[in-house]
């Protein structure tokens, strides 16, 4: 349960106290052999160093490596996750390998709100011209209303000058 | 099987395998050059030493010697660390989710579930279309109404204008006006016929 | 591998947001 960087510090540090065991003063006596028994302090003082300077080298260099990929970082924000996912247990959904398969739960949402906004929009419409609409039928039936007017009233004149044309046929006769 | 560790390569933005290898070569170019140290030390002592036995070829057969034992050791212990840094740090867990894949928690759905969502979406923009270009066409109507009532109303104001000329006269309305011009004549009539009538 | 890998996993992650902008855009285009 401990954080992941200090899983990795102490991997790592395990790792290098395993390959110093491994690599002890004994085994370096038996490898130099000939030396020691020449310089046996200075052998001594050799393999300190040794270790020394391979532990600085490896322990600087992880460092480096934290830096460069932004490790504590990462490990941080990972260990959150983990802690946020505590109480999931079934494992969570993972990329299918069909991009436009994942794609769609991207997509989605936004595909939703096109949707609700143009339901929204096609609401207002219908409604907006279904009032229009009336305003077209109430003024159809006003042009009927004077188209009638005034058809009735030609209609009128016409019967007038008929009459007229009658009038002034019977007084020449 | 190689696991390529993918959704770990999303998270992290390189391959978990990658960071072991950069540790591997480094920690194994530590150790080959820090023995290549060791070694330049010991022959730089013996070289203050002319007549001590032992030659730098034996110098470099130890080195290799050592260096040979050492990278045994390493590999297998590497080999562990990798193991133990793969699966308890660098894998993101099976039931962790990256928070930009949240969505695909939130809106799990199936192709036919999306394609009739788009379809349904598309048939909305449909419908939206149809309903401006009927706006439109009401508007034009309502324009043309304007047009065609002003003129209806000329034509009947027109009519008025008779009408009131009729009535400027003292006559009520046309037809009256005219029934009255009737009679006046049908009256001159009979009077011609009397005095038609009388003369003969 | 490796290389191959990174550059799935990037795409994976960039992508989508990519895809997303250009349908958005669509979207209000649609809108207006």
């Amino acid at each position: 349960s401990s954080s992941r960087l200090l899983l990795f510090d102490s991997i790592v540090q395990r790792f290098l106290s395993a390959l110093l065991e491994a690599g002890s003063y004994q085994r370096f006596v038996q490898c130099y052999q000939r030396f020691y028994k020449f310089q046996p302090e200075m052998t001594q003082n050799i393999y300190d160093q040794f270790v020394t300077h391979l532990q600085t080298s490896i322990k600087d260099e992880i460092e480096d490596i934290k830096q460069e990929g932004n490790l504590e970082k990462l490990f941080d924000s990972l260990d959150k996750l983990e802690e946020e996912a505590r109480e999931r247990t079934g494992p969570a959904w993972r990329p299918s390998g069909v991009p436009e398969e994942d794609l769609r739960s991207t997509l989605l949402p936004y595909y939703l709100q096109q949707k609700e906004f143009l339901q929204k929009r096609l609401q207002e419409r219908e409604t907006k011209n279904a009032r229009l609409a009336q305003v077209v039928l109430t003024g159809r039936e006003k042009i009927a209303a004077m188209q009638q007017e005034i058809k009735e009233r030609r209609e009128a004149w016409q019967a007038l000058s008929k009459a007229q044309m009658e009038l002034v046929r019977s007084v020449v006769e | 099987s190689v696991d390529p560790m993918m959704y770990e390569a999303q998270f992290f933005g390189f391959t978990p395998q990658t960071c072991i290898l950069r540790i591997y070569l480094a920690c194994q170019d530590y150790l080959c050059e820090v023995m290549l140290v060791v070694e330049k030390v010991m022959m730089k002592k013996l070289e203050s030493f002319p007549n001590c036995d032992i030659s730098p070829f034996q110098i470099r057969e130890s080195t290799e010697k050592c260096l040979l034992f050492l990278k045994e050791r390493f590999n297998v212990l590497f080999c562990k660390m990798e193991q133990m840094l793969l699966k308890l740090v660098l894998s993101v867990p099976q039931n962790v989710l990256l928070p930009k894949d949240k969505v695909h928690e939130q809106y799990p759905c199936t192709k036919e579930e999306f394609e009739f969502l788009q379809k349904e979406t598309e048939q909305l923009q449909q419908r939206c279309k149809a309903e401006a270009y009927a706006r439109e066409a009401l508007l034009a109507e309502l324009e043309e109404q304007k047009q065609v009532q002003a003129e209806l109303e000329k034509i009947l104001q027109w009519f008025d204008g008779l009408d009131n000329v009729f009535r400027e006269h003292g006559n009520s309305s046309l037809k009256e006006s005219f029934a009255f011009m009737v009679q006046n004549a049908r009256k001159l009539q009979d009077v011609k016929n009397e005095i038609e009538l009388k003369s003969k | 591998l490796d290389e191959v890998i990174v550059d799935t996993a990037t795409k994976r992650e960039h992508f989508p947001r990519k895809i997303l902008g250009e349908v958005v855009k669509a979207m209000k285009i649609e809108r207006e």
